[in-house]
């Protein structure tokens, strides 16, 4: 299953 | 943190520090474009603001910080400190082609219709084109000094090793950001002519010339 994205990243 | 990202963000730093050597060392900005170190500062301004409310790592924390602090730094060396090496009637691409359209699809194309949300999403979209004055100036002139030719390399990879860390991230923890990683496509692609150049001529020790 795809998860919502997390601003995690640059 | 894969491999991959770490590798890419390295790759960012390195441009950077590329390029704030180039112009420190021939005291001179001449080849980079302004609207296009300009369009980065508002691309971190808009993307980081959430330095102010959330807190995700210190490696983020000190990333983020230092891509705002070095590219306002990028800015001032341009607009005084070399500024009459800078010519203006070489930069002439208009920006408002790039910022308008990527703030309109930031409206309509986003995940939540907030105003932070919708200013990361404009920092994505924004940040895949903002390259774009600077290949018109290079196009305009024919030709690049070889430093700053490494800078494009490294600022292109950059945004290339993403993609393989959004697969491999797709494949370990489930996610996908459709947004950046179609805009880092985008991204990626305009770079792969840049890319040819580069590999078969500036790597072969030969000059960057476009034909004419």
């Amino acid at each position: 299953s795809v998860r919502p994205p997390v601003k995690d990243e640059l | 943190m894969n491999i991959f990202r770490l590798l890419g963000d390295l790759a960012h730093l390195a441009s950077i520090f590329i390029l704030v050597h180039k112009m420190h060392t021939t005291r001179s900005c001449r080849g980079i474009s302004f609207k296009t170190q300009a369009l980065y500062v508002l691309v971190f301004l808009t993307r980081y603001i959430d330095l102010l409310y959330t807190w995700i790592s210190l490696y983020n924390f000190v990333m983020k910080v230092f891509f705002i602090s070095s590219s306002g730094y990028i800015l001032y060396l341009m607009k005084y400190r070399f500024r009459p090496t800078h010519d203006p009637s070489l930069d002439t691409f208009k920006v408002e082609y790039l910022v308008g359209p990527c703030f309109v699809l930031a409206l309509i194309f986003n995940y939540r219709f907030e105003v932070t949300e919708i200013l990361w999403t404009f920092s994505i979209y924004l940040e895949a084109v903002a390259i774009f004055p600077q290949l018109f100036m290079m196009q305009r002139t024919g030709e690049a000094e070889t430093i700053t030719t490494h800078y494009l390399a490294a600022l292109g990879a950059y945004r290339a090793l993403y993609i393989p860390n959004w697969i491999y991230r797709y494949f370990t923890e489930g996610t996908v950001d459709p947004i950046a990683v179609v805009a880092g496509i985008v991204q990626t692609g305009l770079y792969l002519d840049f890319f040819y150049v580069y590999v078969t001529k500036v790597l072969q020790g030969q000059k960057f010339e476009l034909p004419a």
